[in-house]
């Protein structure tokens, strides 16, 4: 454990924590694609399997079931208890076009060919397009609201966070994963335009609007 | 240490 992966981890979950709150406090999901919340939840069910298997630690095992938890008590906010509020129009990603592949790519691409392993493969590559589509969901309204776009700030920062944890790792431990590592740059990509938009709006007291 | 092992990130 690392200051990049503790505050990674911390960003994570203030990122989960501030999607769950935005729900809750306005009563609606509006500008929120729940298809990317089906995503995450998806990741994090296949990831955490180890649960069952084995123990890291204390910490390992509560945030694994924050994270779970949390991810499920937002998927049935958007689709059960505040679905009139959904924006159903505008999320309108075909999902298909990740799982697929992406379930392809973990069968090919792995570190041990086994059930576990792969689940854990799949989430990893999966988490890291997971986002694609919030992304074009605001693409496509042309706006997001500002709450929306500290989310999407902690949970971008939170894997850039991760790139410098691998980088501590493989200097003071000679740790490297190279799934990780690859997936974690590609999820980081996707993020530098927002981080773009992020810092010459948001900060600035703008809200986030995209020209038409 | 096996990689099916539990994994230590999140």
């Amino acid at each position: 454990m690392n200051i990049f992966r503790l505050t990674g981890d911390l960003s994570h979950l203030a990122a989960i924590i501030i999607l769950l709150l935005k729900i809750w406090k306005s009563r609606s999901c509006a500008g929120i694609s729940g298809k990317s919340q089906i995503l995450f939840a998806l990741v994090f069910t296949t990831r955490y399997l180890d649960l069952f298997t084995s123990f890291i630690s204390l910490y390992n095992t509560c945030m694994k079931l924050i994270y779970i938890g949390c991810a499920y008590a937002t998927v049935y906010l958007i689709y059960a208890k505040f679905r009139a509020t959904y924006d159903g129009n505008h999320d309108s990603f075909r999902v298909e076009f990740l799982v697929v592949p992406v379930g392809g790519l973990s069968v090919l691409i792995n570190h041990d060919f086994s059930p576990l392993e792969i689940l854990w493969t799949f989430s990893i590559y999966l988490e890291s397009v997971a986002i694609l589509p919030q992304l074009f969901m605001i693409s496509k309204t042309g706006e997001a609201e500002t709450i929306t776009t500290h989310y999407l700030f902690c949970l971008g920062l939170y894997r850039a966070l991760y790139l410098f944890n691998w980088i501590w790792r493989f200097y003071f431990e000679g740790f490297f994963d190279m799934i990780a590592i690859v997936a974690g740059v590609v999820q980081t990509v996707l993020y530098c335009d927002f981080f773009y938009l992020y810092v010459t709006k948001v900060l600035k007291g703008k809200k986030l609007s995209l020209p038409a | 240490k096996e990689v099916t092992d539990g994994k230590d990130e999140l």
